[in-house]
């Protein structure tokens, strides 16, 4: 494992466990599209197959184990929480998902490694983490800003070693790590295993991965934007 | 073949 891809895991745990704590803190996911949030608990569940038949090591268990509980909680707290729910904006919140879910499998039947029931719920996973985001985007379009956000941007670790690789700034500071900060890391992770491992081909989840780090460039223009601006973060109307 | 393949990733 390189410093790259444990600086992504570690920045990917961080956001959704923040996301988690802020919802289940302040007792409101208002801006938080729960469409997206179970897009990405099918994501983790369809992956982590393979929890039953192969062992890679306790971290990668341990942390498979995590993103699965920790997304599962989440969609646990905007659905069934008492006080949670109520904030949530249903009506803003109508992308249908449903035609990705259909759409990503029946990619994922065409384009596979294998025919197997494992590695094609692996490739429908991989392209559907590329487009889960698309839900959120469109709530955040319509309810115009995105404060709530802030929920899912992170604070400490990551902050510095991705202010130096990705922002190369010295003149203004972001004072948060967006929740999108990992994508950078993987990229370099990708980068780097590459060039030092023979065999390392994934052109399915590298370029999955790059679709969806293009979508998140949506997110990366409105930050620089208000970090240029040195203001609080809003869409236009 | 998983380290090989990258699936030993999250």
């Amino acid at each position: 494992m390189n410093i790259f891809r444990f600086a992504g895991d570690m920045t990917h745990l961080i956001s959704i466990l923040v996301l988690l704590l802020k919802i289940y803190a302040t007792k409101t996911c208002s801006g938080i599209s729960l469409k997206t949030q179970e897009l990405y608990a099918l994501v983790f569940v369809t992956r982590y197959l393979d929890l039953f038949t192969d062992f890679i090591s306790v971290y990668n268990t341990v942390m498979k184990l995590v993103f699965i509980g920790s997304t599962l909680a989440i969609v646990w707290c905007m659905r069934l929480h008492r006080v949670v729910r109520r904030s949530y904006n249903r009506e803003l919140d109508t992308f249908r998902h449903y035609f990705l879910v259909a759409g990503c499998f029946a990619l994922a039947l065409v384009l596979h490694e294998k025919f197997t029931f494992q590695e094609v719920f692996w490739a429908f996973s991989i392209y559907l983490e590329a487009v889960a985001i698309l839900p959120q985007l469109v709530l955040l379009q319509r309810s115009g800003n995105v404060d709530n956000l802030t929920g899912q941007y992170i604070f400490f670790l990551g902050y510095l070693t991705f202010s130096v690789l990705i922002l190369l700034s010295c003149s203004s500071q972001p004072t948060e790590m967006p929740f999108w900060a990992y994508r950078a890391f993987y990229i370099l992770n990708w980068i780097y295993r590459y060039f030092t491992e023979q065999h390392f081909s994934r052109w399915i989840a590298c370029i999955s991965g790059l679709i969806q780090t293009a979508l998140y460039a949506d997110f990366f223009y409105y930050y620089f934007l208000s970090w240029k601006n040195n203001a609080t973060l809003k869409l236009p109307a | 073949a998983h380290q090989d393949t990258g699936k030993d990733e999250l």
